[in-house]
This record gives C-alpha cells, sequence and structure tokens, in this order.
C-alpha cells in the first residue's frame, strides 16, 4: 500500500509511506489512532533557527504496557540512559516527551539534571508519577537543552493534546531534524477478532544506522 | 538519529509486548542505513493501552501474537523505510532482499552489508549497475555462503547466476536506475546465495554529493 505524499500539519510534507502487503488496512492518523493515546506538538524555540515545531508529546489515558529499545552506542544521551532505567523496574508509563533541537549527548551531569527537571515538570503538569514519563531527544549532540524554553512551553503543549489526526500529524512534524518528510502511519486490523489499531510517528534523515537493543 | 513512538490500543501482557516489540525492531528500524553512523540517542518507545477490548495476549505461541506481530511489522517497516527513502541527500530508497540462507537472521545481516556499503550506494547514485560491488558486500557480510550459488538481480535485470556474471543490457539497467532516482522512487536489489528459506530485507538509499553538503553544514 502506497500513499502520496501529502500536506501535513506544520510546514514540511507527510512522507510516502509503503507498507507490505498484509490483513491491515491504512487508516488516518498516526500515535493518536489507537484507542487512549492524545499527542501535540507545538514550536518551542527550541531550533537554532527556523521555526518548525520542535517538541511534541504523546499521552495515554490510563497505564499503557510500555516497552523500549535504545542504542547500543556506549555515549548514550541522557534520555536513553533515563529510559532504560525506568523501564528496568517499571513495565507501564503515560506519556513520552520529544524534543528536537539538541540530542542532550555528552552533556554530562548537567546534561541528566536538565532531563530530570523536564521530567519532573510534565510530571507534575500530567499529574503522574515522574518514572510514568519517557523522554526522547534529537538534534546537535553535544549540546544541552534549551530547558527554559521547554520548560516554559510544556503547559501549551499540555493543553493542546488531542486525539485528532491534526496532533498526531503536528507532534510527527515537531520530532524532525533534517527530515524533509515527517513520518506518520496507523493500520487497523483484527486480533482475536476484535479491531485494534496500531500507529507510530518516527524521524530521521541523517546519522542512521541503528543497531538497538 | 532516529525516533520513534508506537501506539496500540490491543490488550498484551509487559513481557509478550516487549519480546514482540524487539522483533519488530530487528526486522525493521535495525535494517535501515543511511550513512552508517550510529547515534547517542536511537530510540523507539512502543506503548500499548489494552482499550480496544481485545483478548488479552500472554503468549508469544497463539493466533492473536501473531496477528498483533504482523501488524506491529508492517507499522515499523513502513516507517523505516520512510527514514531511509528521507536519507539525507538521497534520490531513492534502495531495498536489498536476501534469500536462501538458513535463518533470518542470516539473511538480513547480508542484505544490511549490501545496502550498507557506500560503494554499492555511490554507483546506484551514478547509475551504474555495479553488480561487482553488490557481489563483494554480500561476500564480506560475515555470513558463509558458497559463491557459485550467488545470484543478483537489480529490478528486473539479472547480472549474476551460479556465482557467473551474465550478460545483460547495461544502458536498460542504467536507466532503471536513473528513471528510478528521478522519481525519488526505490530501487531493489534481489540476492539469492543458495537453497535456504529464510529471508531477510534491508533498506538504504543513495550516497550523493549533497550528503557531504548537508553534514558539512549541519547545525540544527
Amino acid at each position: 500500500v502506497a500513499t502520496t505524499v501529502e500536506e501535513a500539519s506544520g510546514n514540511i510534507p507527510a512522507a510516502p509511506i509503503s507498507l507490505p502487503q498484509g490483513s491491515w488496512k491504512q487508516i488516518a492518523g498516526g500515535v493518536t489512532a489507537a484507542k487512549g493515546f492524545k499527542a501535540a506538538g507545538m514550536y518551542a524555540g527550541l531550533r537554532a533557527a527556523g521555526k518548525k515545531p520542535d517538541l511534541a508529546l504523546v499521552t495515554c489515558d490510563v497505564e499503557a504496557v510500555a516497552a523500549g529499545v535504545f542504542t547500543t552506542n556506549v555515549v548514550a544521551a541522557a534520555p536513553v540512559v533515563y529510559c532504560k532505567k525506568v523501564l528496568e523496574t517499571s513495565k507501564t508509563a503515560r506519556a513520552v516527551l520529544i524534543n528536537a533541537g539538541q540530542a542532550n549527548a555528552a552533556t554530562g551531569d548537567a546534561g541528566y539534571q536538565d532531563m530530570l527537571d523536564c521530567v519532573g515538570s510534565i510530571a507534575t503538569l500530567l499529574k503522574v508519577k515522574p518514572e510514568e514519563v519517557l523522554i526522547e531527544s534529537t538534534g546537535v549532540i553535544g549540546q544541552r537543552i534549551k530547558k527554559e524554553e521547554l520548560l516554559h512551553a510544556l503547559p501549551t503543549l499540555v493543553n493542546s493534546r488531542s486525539d485528532s489526526v491534526e496532533e498526531a500529524d503536528s507532534a510527527a512534524v515537531a520530532i524532525t531534524t533534517t527530515d524533509l518528510v515527517s513520518k506518520s502511519v496507523a493500520v487497523e486490523s483484527q486480533v482475536g477478532g476484535i479491531k485494534i489499531r496500531v500507529g507510530g510517528m518516527a524521524k530521521g534523515s541523517g546519522m542512521i544506522h541503528p543497531n538497538m537493543a | 538519529t532516529m525516533l520513534g513512538v508506537i501506539t496500540t490500543d490491543a490488550l498484551v501482557e509487559s513481557d509478550i509486548w516487549r519480546k514482540m516489540v524487539k522483533v519488530a525492531v530487528n526486522r525493521s528500524f535495525n535494517q535501515i542505513t543511511v550513512d552508517g553512523d550510529t547515534s547517542t540517542n536511537d530510540t523507539v518507545i512502543a506503548l500499548a493501552s489494552g482499550l480496544s477490548g481485545s483478548p488479552s495476549i500472554s503468549s508469544l505461541n497463539c493466533k492473536e501474537a501473531a496477528q498483533l506481530q504482523a501488524c506491529l511489522d508492517a507499522v515499523m517497516q513502513g516507517l523505516a523505510k520512510s527514514i531511509a527513502w528521507d536519507g539525507e541527500g538521497a534520490t531513492c530508497l534502495i531495498e536489498v532482499t536476501v534469500k536462501g540462507t538458513e535463518t533470518e537472521a542470516e539473511a538480513a545481516k547480508i542484505a544490511r552489508s549490501v545496502a550498507s556499503s557506500s560503494l554499492v550506494k555511490a554507483a546506484v547514485y551514478g547509475r551504474d549497475p555495479n553488480w561487482g560491488r553488490i557481489a563483494a558486500a554480500a561476500g564480506y557480510a560475515g555470513v558463509s555462503f558458497q559463491m557459485d550459488k550467488l545470484k543478483i538481480s537489480l529490478g528486473e535485470f539479472s547480472l549474476m547466476e551460479s556465482g557467473q556474471p551474465l550478460p545483460f543490457d547495461r544502458d536498460g539497467a542504467s536507466n532503471y536506475l536513473k528513471k528510478t532516482g528521478e522519481v525519488h522512487g526505490t530501487v531493489t536489489i534481489d540476492i539469492s546465495v543458495g537453497d535456504g528459506a529464510a529471508i531477510g530485507k534491508a533498506w538504504g538509499c543513495d550516497l550523493s554529493y549533497d550528503y557531504v553538503k548537508i553534514n558539512a553544514e549541519y547545525t540544527s
């Protein structure tokens, strides 16, 4: 199944997504297609230049069973170290916060504390435990996140959440860096005779040779 | 860096979900390459709300698990391919399919070796149907196979069979690469290395002058 390039919300087009053949149908939406999920994407002033959205949030109305795979690069970014640690002891999560602009990798203890401050703030706003919040970052390696700008944007981000296709698209745009297109897709199928949905968003264009575990 | 967030409303137990996600990632994101650089930040988070009302999946060896795994594989492969398609400076997606190994992991390893080869990627950008580079990248993948079983096709063009190069329409094969690049389409490379039943796929992109330009000037 191949779709044509379509305009996504934000200022880059959506990627053509080519799915293998199977007993599913492609549907509109991405991370918000499945029941219980909301998303938001906004410009928070994190990028070095331009006004493309750069902060995204995905939340679940209930405790979602959580899995994570992470880079096996020994020099892992602060969010990778944090998420691995959290998922060693926690089986569920309620939110994923993602920033673009700075990778918060090779930023030492200060970078890790920046990330913890963001986790604490979003957890308070969402009224969930900090360990129910997971984090992803992308951007320039060696640069700490613009914490003040990020913290300032969080209330707006939380209030912008919805289960609409538009907000799923906004979130998909907000996680991009050098990407020329945003990547988002959802499918509907059946499990045990009951309709289920699987959706997702991704980003990536360069520094791409994943070896995740 | 590649990042991903996957969501589902299927109901699945934690340890089963983690195994399913690992399998899907190995069939998708771990099988793409753009430039051979592994990021410090690569992450995929997958969340299952369980709100669909579907039966709980508590074993990998059931029909329901297979159904969910297939959907998960499809979504992750769709997203993974779009990352390779959008590779910095790329004019086309390269899909490498390897058959004939004993295990899926062996086939996947050969496929990724070919998709990762800078020489193969540069040849595709140069519209050069260079079967020798494809054969070489398959050969150094770290998977043993008999050279006289090697078979290579580029799109509809058979370039090698039983380890022997075939006469082929070089201009036609070059034109296939050119036309595919003009529409940012998909170049397919099919390889067979033996009589095994396993199949593996990998996805990459061609390597252009623009890749260097983008990364020489990158700030954010």
